[in-house]
């Protein structure tokens, strides 16, 4: 289960304040996943006090109120990603980015759709660069897109690149993933599917053997 | 029963926290950071096994202009139901209690009253209306919150509430359950001039897919 506070002392409208959050959310801690279980609990309150005295941010396209949004996806994303690192048997936390899509939207689905992944998620703790499973899981994200766009890198090495595999260093790539193991450290996975504006980010974590001793261990 | 705000960072490590790089200044504290906030942790009896801090309480000293995601989830827990009604009804809001042990989901109609019960306490407890106050809850998929070791720890809850980091971190442990870490964070920055500060705590390890709106 997720949850979570958020307080400010940013002076900010009722309705403005509830928008800005679920922007906020959707960027950050519903573009986490562990274990794809959505649970019955996941809450966040975010309370803004309005004591620091700061004018009063109403209008969601004002420079203040791109501002405020800017540094609540901060907060909310610094704490979503520590969510993610600290996932049940985690060796690592896993980023994924997604450009070239039509939208945010779309961006964050495919993002999303591969830190999902569960056999991304394993091979990624048997320290495999599997471009395959990546490819796979962007492919059934149920974004459309042209599989001959795609490129695939696993930290600076280019896995695929115009939809074709690539000859990569593997044991190079193997050993950025067991480092990032090692270290508990950030595998990062960068996936374009085009030249779309669209942009997103997501964020799980690889999958062990120790996720199923816990769960095995945690009754209902 | 209860274990003093400043030990409950004890017991587990706090998180590392990968902030975006931006015009932000990462400070110290969590969600006390902000002006108008205090926050405390302490346990109260709730959990299975050990001692780890199980109660956290955020309260604010004004009327908070209030927010709130919730879980999609079609069995939302009592906790989510409530919070949505009272949103629905206030857009302010003064006090965030949260436990960890039980989840208080699936739990029917008993469990709707465990929160009303625990939200009519405190707000008497806090002098504020019941419509001011939000409940969290986290722990085993199940059972209903133990309501009288709960209620029974009010009291000493509230005289743990602080605008330190100690009350931060306190809470911040307070409402773990299979986390490793704790985790917590606050920025500053200016708009217009003005120095704004942000912060929050959250929880989370497993069961961890979300879909909040």
């Amino acid at each position: 289960t997720l949850l979570g506070v958020i307080t400010t002392d940013a002076l900010v409208d009722a309705d403005a304040w509830r928008k800005m959050v679920q922007i906020a959310v959707n960027r950050s801690f519903n573009q986490i996943t562990v274990d794809g279980d959505t649970s019955t609990n996941d809450t966040i309150v975010a309370l803004a006090s309005g004591l620091s005295g700061s004018n009063k941010i109403s209008a969601l396209h004002s420079p203040e109120a791109k501002q405020l949004q800017a540094c609540l996806d901060a907060v909310m994303q610094g704490l979503a990603k520590s969510i993610a690192w600290d996932g049940e048997g985690a060796t690592c936390l896993i980023e994924v980015s997604v450009t070239g899509a039509s939208s945010e939207a779309e961006a964050a689905k495919i993002a999303r759709s591969v830190a999902s992944s569960s056999l991304t998620k394993a091979a990624i703790y048997g320290r495999d660069p599997n471009w395959g499973r990546i490819a796979c899981a962007a492919g059934y994200a149920g974004i459309p897109f042209d599989s001959n766009a795609l490129r695939i890198a696993l930290g600076d090495i280019l896995l695929m690149d115009g939809g074709q595999p690539l000859s990569f260093d593997r044991s190079a790539a193997s050993n950025y993933l067991k480092e990032a193991g090692d270290a508990h450290g950030t595998v990062k996975i960068q996936i374009s599917i085009g030249d779309g504006p669209g942009t997103g980010v997501a964020w799980g974590c690889d999958l062990s053997y120790d996720y199923v001793k816990i769960n095995a261990e945690y009754t209902t | 029963m209860s274990s003093v705000a400043n030990e409950a960072a004890t017991f587990i490590p706090a998180a590392p926290i990968f902030l975006p790089q931006g015009p932000w200044k990462q400070i110290a504290g969590g969600v006390t950071a902000a002006e108008g906030f205090k926050a405390a942790g302490m346990y109260g009896g709730l959990r299975a096994l050990g001692q780890k801090p199980d109660l956290a309480l955020v309260t604010c000293d004004v009327d908070a202009v209030a927010a709130g995601t919730f879980t999609k989830n079609v069995v939302a827990a009592a906790p989510v139901l409530y919070c949505k009604s009272v949103l629905e009804k206030s857009k302010t809001a003064r006090a965030v209690l949260i436990n960890a042990g039980q989840a208080n989901a699936a739990t029917g109609d008993a469990g709707y009253q465990d929160v009303i019960d625990c939200s009519n306490a405190l707000s008497k407890l806090l002098q504020v209306s019941p419509d001011e106050i939000l409940i969290e809850s986290t722990g085993v998929i199940g059972q209903r919150i133990k309501k009288e070791p709960l209620l029974n720890s009010l009291p000493k809850l509230i005289s743990l509430l602080s605008t330190s980091v100690e009350g931060a971190d306190a809470a911040s442990v307070a409402i773990t359950t299979t986390d490793l870490v704790s985790k917590s964070v606050a920025v500053e920055f200016e708009v217009g001039g003005t120095r704004i500060r942000i912060g929050g705590m959250a929880k989370g390890s497993g069961m961890i897919h979300p879909n909040m709106g």
